[in-house]
């Protein structure tokens, strides 16, 4: 919040939309503007009003450069819109870049309701979030107006002024929460590497992390490639062909640097690995042999890269290769020359050329807590 | 060295992004020695916000996020607004 407990005095709030966008329908402008404002309206005692004519509470426009209010705007990108806090006045005003393309609900452009949900936090007494989660935090990115849910942090954020919902609502998705390294009961999706760095994925998130920085930098995993899934499977970096392959259900994405490779999405068949195999649990590159292991419950296959075929006598069961390993590991790595199995909240080091078990680690043994 | 055109570009467009958004205002006068210069002790400001490695310098995560697209309420004291 802005602090000083700056907030609307009453629970009933009007709003204008003063001129539209070009880029959409009026019918979605408005469509848009009503449901991010239903947004906040869903978990607070916050009620909304239309009007046409006069002074509202939150007046809405589209405006560009210069706007009356000595803070331009900047032309395309850069800054989308902004709004005031709550006070009288200027006060709770929402001011869109007519600059950006805005969209209904297309990537292609800023989805005027993300962008709106987020301007009318403003004028409802929310300063940024650091949470890279967060509806609040200050910088854009995609979300899906028919499945959004307000994030746990901007719930908390907003109650705090306003409090809760007392009207009853039907039971719906729970707010979601950002992942947090210092979670010592977490499981994390996938691991991998990326030129260098480490990448530790979690829901919509990853952390990057080189070894340079004692700090892993947090950030959704659409931040970095925008058609990548969320909730991934696997992942492992193929240092010969420098890709990253993400894996989710029975498709694969190949990734160079930030592009998406031409022909991808694929079917993880394209790897050798059977159509009866619907996902894998994870994956890890070996470059010495290049040969790429796939984790498939309590089994796994092991690729020749060079060769591109599957090898002989695969599947094979984890623990014939791994001692110990009986239970399903839920993502791998390689790394100097160790293996890493992570199974739940562990991590497994092995020889993988032995298959002895060195160490039992937590994730904080890559991913510190800070 | 002189800078090249491509750094002294970012250079400026980091410091408008800091003025913009972290109220920097303008270096006047000449730094004591040891001293840390404004624009570094807002630089380093943004980057703790953003859980960025906090180098003070202009890194290419911290300028990579400069650029990306936002909202533009300055992360000020609000009270301007009023």
């Amino acid at each position: 919040t802005f602090g000083n407990n700056l907030k609307w005095q009453t629970n009933t709030l009007t709003y204008r939309i003063e001129n539209y966008t070009p880029d959409m329908s009026q019918a979605e402008v408005d469509y848009s503007i009503e449901k991010a404002l239903q947004v906040w309206a869903k978990v607070t005692p916050l009620k909304f009003t239309r009007i046409y004519s006069g002074i509202a509470d939150i007046m809405i426009s589209f405006g560009s450069r210069d706007h009356g209010d000595f803070y331009p705007f900047d032309g395309p990108d850069g800054t989308l819109a902004h709004a005031f806090a709550p006070s009288s006045g200027i006060g709770g005003d929402a001011h869109f870049d007519e600059d950006e393309k805005f969209t209904f609900r297309s990537n292609t452009g800023y989805v005027l309701f993300m962008v709106a949900a987020h301007e009318f936090g403003h004028s409802l007494g929310l300063s940024h979030s650091d949470d890279p989660g967060a509806l609040m935090y200050p910088h854009y990115s995609y979300g899906n107006p028919d499945t959004f849910i307000l994030p746990r942090d901007d719930v908390k954020g907003i109650q705090s002024l306003y409090g809760g919902n007392e009207e009853p609502i039907a039971p719906g998705p729970t707010a979601p929460t950002t992942p947090d390294a210092c979670d010592s009961t977490m499981v994390l999706d996938a691991v991998a590497t990326l030129r260098g760095e480490m990448l530790f994925f979690k829901d919509r998130f990853l952390w990057r992390h080189s070894q340079q920085s004692s700090t892993p930098q947090q950030t959704l995993i659409a931040n970095i490639w925008s058609s990548a899934p969320d909730n991934i499977d696997a992942a492992f970096e193929s240092l010969e062909s420098d890709q990253v392959f993400l894996f989710k259900g029975s498709r694969v994405w190949a990734f160079s640097g930030y592009d998406l490779q031409a022909n991808y999405p694929k079917s993880i068949t394209s790897f050798g690995l059977p159509r009866t195999v619907k996902k894998v649990d994870a994956a890890l590159y070996e470059p010495q042999s290049r040969k790429i292991f796939f984790f498939v419950g309590k089994n796994y296959y092991s690729y020749d890269d060079v060769r591109k075929t599957m090898d002989k006598g695969f599947p094979k069961r984890v623990d014939e290769t791994f001692s110990g390993m009986t239970s399903q590991v839920t993502a791998a790595l390689q790394h100097r020359g160790f293996t890493y199995l992570y199974s739940g909240p562990y991590m497994h080091e092995y020889s993988l050329r032995s298959g002895r078990l060195y160490r039992v680690l937590r994730n904080n043994y890559f991913l510190p807590c800070s | 060295m002189p800078l090249s055109q491509d750094n002294m570009e970012e250079e400026q467009f980091a410091e408008s992004y800091l003025k913009k958004f972290y109220n920097l205002t303008e270096e006047t006068g000449p730094l004591l020695r040891g001293g840390v210069s404004p624009k570094t002790k807002k630089l380093m400001e943004m980057q703790k916000f953003f859980q960025l490695q906090i180098t003070g310098t202009l890194d290419a995560d911290t300028l990579d996020l400069m650029k990306r697209p936002r909202c533009g309420v300055p992360d000020v004291d609000i009270a301007q607004f009023s």
